[in-house]
């Protein structure tokens, strides 16, 4: 799932 | 990092520079509405707390202390130093329309139920309608001054990046993170009925945009 995505957008 | 995501940024930076500049050397906020200024310097702020938990690279770092740096210092020009041009009258939008709505969603609908993630999601929702006591505020004055139409297009096209930029990700990541996208395009959707007045009036050379 995307928790473990990156939140590399500002 | 892709072109649409970079430019996308620099917009976004040059959109709030704009801004700042404008407020500072005209010294006065008129026309602007200082609760969409206060509702971004909330975005940044529940969004940017991972500055603290998680280093990404020093461009994300630099741009998102950039962006709190600016953000609270166009709300303390608004409502500190050049309060007496601020035209409260005017800039009357419910805020709590917003916030209450916001709030509740990022809470039933989110990546996972821990404070961080669901303040990034409260940041992400909040941003999409960020915008509308602005606008609000433009069609209640019937105009805008033309450096305030140009702060809006800058925005505007920083979305409008971000969307591309997405489509890119897609595309080539196979990436796709659904709460951002459609927030993003939420968010975007309500600039459309701006960019039609500002290419129709503003870029015509008519200076200020006065509204039908």
């Amino acid at each position: 799932d995307l928790d473990d995505l990156e939140k590399d957008e500002l | 990092m892709n072109i649409f995501r970079l430019s996308g940024d620099v917009c976004h930076l040059v959109a709030i520079i704009i801004l700042f500049l404008k407020i500072w050397r005209s010294k006065s906020c008129a026309g602007i509405s200082g609760k969409s200024q206060l509702l971004f310097a909330l975005v940044f702020t529940t969004r940017y707390l991972d500055l603290f938990t998680a280093f990404i690279s020093i461009y994300n770092t630099v741009m998102k202390v950039v962006f709190l740096v600016l953000a609270y210092a166009t709300v303390s020009l608004i409502y500190f130093r050049f309060r007496k041009s601020y035209d409260s009258e005017s800039d009357s939008f419910r805020v709590e329309f917003l916030l209450v709505p916001v709030a509740g969603l990022s809470f039933l609908e989110n990546y996972s139920f821990t404070p961080l993630e669901i303040l990034w999601t409260f940041s992400i929702y909040l941003e999409s309608v960020a915008i509308l006591p602005q606008l609000f505020m433009i069609t209640k004055t019937g105009e805008a001054e033309s450096i305030t139409t140009h702060y809006l297009f800058f925005l505007g096209l920083y979305r409008t990046l971000y969307l591309a930029n997405w489509v890119w990700r897609y595309h080539e990541e196979g990436f796709f993170d659904q709460i951002a996208v459609v927030s993003g395009v939420v968010q975007t959707i309500f600039y459309c009925d701006f960019f039609y007045l500002y290419f129709t009036r503003v870029l015509r050379g008519s200076g200020k945009m006065t509204l039908p």
